[in-house]
């Protein structure tokens, strides 16, 4: 559902150059788990960004249910993004001004689309957020961010998820309830999933393991289908 | 060197009133080692803030060093902290327009302080930024930004260091590096930390874990020290 080829990421120019990420090939199949491991710096968020849409390339292409993305203007982007990627960020990305249930919700709202009231119920009660709802992102400890921040991405079912190290701030217990809340997703509703993550216990959820270092795949296991 | 008694903290009132904390009573010994574990929610950052004097409770006592912080006035009580205490935040609250290098010798320069250069480079190294002290927090990965936050926090080698989840974003490699580190200053420097953590091996490190819950301490063991 999204390939890349060639794909590399480069900041900066002469001396100072960064090469986030070099000439990286990596295709995920539709309801496949996958995880994304390698050290801090390695460019795990770069490729999820590239992947998701939401940055662009140096060079190579990235194509997403067939549509490759370089052909496309931002507005046009924008709207395949918004039709097939979930994306949960290292750093949660949660709009401040917004309470727990509006931040979910949003998605939905700029689709335009209505929100159905027993999904959201019953996603908030998945996430633990069920009493958290109204609350504003600053009242919200690091890891109930983060579980909005998840819910958020599931709400739309979009066809691939990009999540960027979702159990971060989750103790052991919110860990396994979410690692099993994206395991059904995929397992339940087909949806695939592309996560990042340091914790041995989330990648062994998945059904794949792809290695990054210093910018590129090292390694890349499994290849299981659900 | 510091103590907390009937520590209380309550957000909101009536029904939706949130007890943070309640009626905690804790001290940490000079030179040690402690980790605080609990579920998301539980109170733990906190509990962290309250200790170094970054917010004030609803309720109940803070001693540092003997001084108890209720005290004091702010300014009195930023003093103290720029003194004793060094913190790195959950989310690393790093300045945006600084480097990594200006970002941790942000501390020294605002107390006049000296910068020498000699343990500066050797913190960079410590922490594996050398390469990376010119880029700015956006240009650094989520560990990285992490890693600048932490070298932050010892550069003062501040009485006391509260650490809420050090190791969050950092690959296995990188936490046993930065673990290494804080407990190198606690047996080599007789710092005394506090780390919040979810990952039971960084809590290895520690001398003694205290469980919240809750908003309560419903388990307290180690008592080693160092
Ligand atoms: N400003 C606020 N208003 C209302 N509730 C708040 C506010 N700040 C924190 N809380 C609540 O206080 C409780 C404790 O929060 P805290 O951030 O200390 O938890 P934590 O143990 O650090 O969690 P995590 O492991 O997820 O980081 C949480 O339930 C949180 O929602
Ligand atoms: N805007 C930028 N300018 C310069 N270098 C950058 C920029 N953004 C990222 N980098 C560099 O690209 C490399 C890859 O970054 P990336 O965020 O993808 O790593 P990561 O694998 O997600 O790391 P972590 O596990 O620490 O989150 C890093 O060395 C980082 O410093
Ligand atoms: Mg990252
Ligand atoms: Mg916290």
């Amino acid at each position: 559902v999204v390939a890349a080829e060639h794909l590399t990421r480069l900041y900066g120019e002469g001396q100072a150059q960064v090469a986030a990420l070099r000439d990286v090939e990596v295709a995920f199949q539709p309801g496949t788990f996958s995880a994304v491991m390698g050290p801090s710096g390695s460019g795990k968020s770069t490729l999820m960004h590239l992947l998701a849409g939401l940055d662009r390339p140096t060079s190579g292409t990235v194509t997403i249910d067939g549509v490759e993305l370089n052909g496309l203007n931002d507005k046009k982007l924008t709207l395949l993004r918004r039709q097939k990627v979930g994306f949960v960020f290292q750093f949660f990305n949660l709009l401040p001004m917004l309470t727990a249930e509006e931040n979910i919700t949003l998605p939905l709202r700029i689709a335009g689309e209505r929100v159905d009231e027993a999904s959201l119920r019953q996603l908030l009660e998945a996430v633990g957020l069920a009493d958290r709802k109204e609350h504003r992102p600053a009242e919200l400890s690091g890891g109930q961010q983060q579980r909005v921040a998840i819910a958020r991405a599931l709400i739309t079912r979009p066809a691939v998820i990009f999540a960027d190290e979702p159990t971060g701030n989750l103790d052991s217990q919110s860990s396994r309830e979410v690692l099993d809340m994206l395991r059904r997703a995929v397992d339940d509703l087909g949806q695939t999933i592309v996560m990042v993550t340091h914790d041995a216990q989330a990648a062994a959820v998945a059904d794949r393991i792809v290695f990054l270092e210093d910018g590129r795949i090292v390694r890349d296991e499994g290849h299981l289908t659900a």
